[in-house]
Parts: C-alpha cells; sequence; structure tokens
C-alpha cells in the first residue's frame, strides 16, 4: 500500500515544436525527460519503506546502480496497454520509425521483449511497484557498506510480493517467483541502455543534463 | 562524494 501512495505521476516530454524532427532531437528529448523522471525517482526512493534507514552512502550506491533499470521498467508498465509502442511519455510514444529515427531500434525492441513479457504475464499495478522496488534493493552495487541491511531491504520487499501473490494470485504459486525471474532480463536490457547513452555522451551532439550525466558517469 | 553532488543533495533534501 505503501508503495502505491508512493509511485509519482507520469512526467511529459514536451518536446520543441520549433525544432524539426532528427535524431538529435529525439534524443535530446529523451535525455531531458530522463534527467526529470530520475529527480522524481530519487524522491520515490525515499518513501520505499527501509530505504531512507540505509546510510547516505548506501542510498546512494543503490541508486547510481540501479536507476536505468527504475527508468525503464516504468517505460515497460506505462507500455503495457500498447502494441508495439513504447511510452516515454504521454506525451511522447515511440513507434518502430521513431525508433529507428533516433537510432534506438535496438535498445527499444530488447524494451519491447520485457513489455510482451509482463503483458503475458498480466502484470498488475500491485506487482509493478514492488517488482521496481526490488530492482532498486536487489541492484547489486560493489559499494555497499551494510550488506545485512540492505538484505534486510530485500527481504521485507520479497515478502511484501510473496504475501500480495499469496492473496492475490493463489492458484499460481509460482508468480512472485516468475516475477522475480524477470529481472535479469531488466538489468541485460539497462546495461544496453546505459552503455548507448555513455556513447552518445560521447559523441557529445547532445545536450545532457547534470543528473542524468553524473549518474551515467557512476555507471562509467 | 563530491563527484556525485546532485545525488547527495537531492537525496539530503526532506521533501
Amino acid at each position: 500500500s505503501l508503495l502505491l501512495v508512493a509511485e509519482p505521476e507520469g512526467i511529459f516530454a514536451m518536446p520543441d515544436p520549433t525544432v524539426p524532427e532528427s535524431d538529435i532531437k529525439a534524443l535530446t528529448t529523451l535525455c531531458d525527460l530522463a534527467d526529470r523522471e530520475l529527480v522524481v525517482n530519487i524522491g520515490w526512493a525515499k518513501h520505499i519503506p527501509g530505504f531512507p534507514s540505509l546510510s547516505l552512502a548506501d542510498q546512494m550506491s543503490l541508486l547510481q546502480s540501479g536507476w536505468m533499470e527504475i527508468l525503464i521498467l516504468r517505460v515497460v508498465f506505462r507500455s503495457l496497454a500498447l502494441e508495439d509502442k513504447l511510452v516515454y511519455a504521454e506525451d511522447y510514444i515511440m513507434d518502430e520509425e521513431q525508433s529507428k529515427l533516433a537510432g534506438l531500434l535496438d535498445l527499444n525492441n530488447a524494451i519491447l521483449q520485457l513489455v510482451k513479457k509482463y503483458k503475458t504475464m498480466g502484470l498488475e499495478k500491485e506487482e509493478f511497484v514492488v517488482l521496481k522496488a526490488i530492482a532498486l534493493a536487489n541492484s547489486d552495487s560493489m559499494q555497499i557498506e551494510d550488506s545485512e541491511a540492505v538484505q534486510r531491504l530485500q527481504d521485507v520487499l520479497h515478502g511484501a510480493l510473496q504475501d500480495y501473490e499469496a492473496t492475490n494470485h493463489p492458484e499460481d504459486p509460482r508468480r512472485a517467483g516468475k516475477l522475480i525471474m524477470t529481472l535479469p532480463l531488466l538489468r541485460q536490457t539497462a546495461a544496453r541502455a546505459v552503455q548507448h547513452f555513455c556513447s552518445i555522451k560521447q559523441d557529445g551532439r547532445v545536450p545532457m543534463h547534470k543528473l542524468f550525466l553524473e549518474l551515467l558517469e557512476a555507471k562509467a | 562524494k563530491e563527484k556525485h553532488k546532485i545525488l547527495h543533495q537531492l537525496l539530503q533534501n526532506s521533501t
């Protein structure tokens, strides 16, 4: 219940209508959107029960490892109702054509593979919010100071998922496990995304805001 | 930590 309340509203991409469509424009829009989403997601993390009790250093380490997984999982959940399209924001939905134009066809196809998995399972909002918190708590940072505290956070979230499934999906006792088993693909896809945006950063043609840059650099 | 000052600031904000 606390995670459902903490779930942030979607934000708008607001692509500049005066700029003609191009790969640079699409990537600029996405990087600006990601930067603003990250601010929102850091605020969200503080509402995960147990997260604020971690040391500041461990909170930072988990976010530095897991931020892209959180961004992608949010796009995936928003896209469940559509067919072969990614809802980066309510006013920014990418189809195959736009993905090609932005040079994001491979990455977006990988994200669509996740969408397909969750569609097949009928992922619910309750499951999505817990899974997202688990992705953060389980982001496997190498810099954790108090790994027992992080383990306790993982256990609490894992327990919440198991309780939810026991109550709401007693017909499928393996549903919680099935959901956890989607996390490797999320990790893999996030790693691809980070790699892709690191090379865009090195190109230097797309302006990026400071928080997005800071977190990309934490992954470099 | 100096390298990650925006994240640090956002986590420290009370909101």
